[in-house]
């Protein structure tokens, strides 16, 4: 969960 | 997703397009560095990696694929076409690019969130990104003629960092993200490298006059 919020910018 | 990651979002798609459409309608890259537009090739095949492995949003997967395919058809315009790659001032864009790709390689290495390998690349694009644009300022730089759609362009790639910045204010006051200092200080390095640039921009575009930026 936590990859994903730093992830799900571009 | 808060208003500052939309805008800062359709900012830097606003900036791609302004370069398209100099290539496209003018058949130029006068004042556009290959150097840089070699480095977000990079920046984004190292950093859309993911595409292939997580799902997020239709918006995520296809901002990326924009991205990716646009970067590329950039560069390859500029190296192949014709007519554009004619256009191109290859004796006055000369910034060793890749002299800022091995310390941002390096330091992904040694300063990461997680030591993996999409982590390692995710982090060094952030890094290279905030750097990128240094090859395009030192062209600008020599440019005697900056045309508008060349001075738009840089604009709108720097205020979409800058928005970022605000993204992530928010994110943190609002949503209470966690403390991510790395994207932080990138974009902040990001932004800031551009101050000089904007100070100039927003001067002549007040007095109505042509860019330049002193030598």
């Amino acid at each position: 969960e936590e990859d994903k919020e730093e992830h799900d910018e571009l | 997703m808060n208003v500052f990651r939309l805008a800062g979002d359709m900012t830097h798609l606003l900036s791609i397009m302004v370069l398209l459409l100099k290539i496209h309608s003018m058949k130029s890259c006068a004042g556009i560095s290959l150097k840089t537009q070699e480095l977000y090739v990079l920046v984004f095949a190292t950093r859309y990696l993911d595409i292939f492995t997580t799902y997020f949003s239709f918006y995520n997967t296809v901002m990326k694929i924009v991205f990716l395919v646009t970067s590329f058809s950039i560069v390859w315009y500029m190296r192949h076409h014709k007519v554009v790659r004619q256009t191109y001032d290859r004796d006055q864009d000369t910034f060793r690019h890749h002299l800022l790709v091995i310390p941002c390689f390096l330091l992904a290495l040694l300063i990461n969130h997680r030591f993996t390998v999409r982590e390692v690349l995710w982090t060094f694009s952030l890094y290279l990104e905030a750097v990128a644009i240094l090859p395009q300022l030192v062209l600008l730089q020599r440019s005697r003629n900056i045309d508008n759609l060349t001075g738009n362009y840089v604009f709108f790639l720097g205020a979409y960092r800058g928005l970022y910045l605000f993204n992530w204010i928010y994110r943190y006051m609002a949503e209470k993200s966690q403390l991510r200092w790395i994207p932080w200080i990138s974009g902040l390095v990001q932004t800031a490298l551009y101050a000089d640039f904007f100070y100039y921009y927003i001067k002549s575009w007040k007095k109505r006059e042509k860019l330049q930026l002193p030598a």
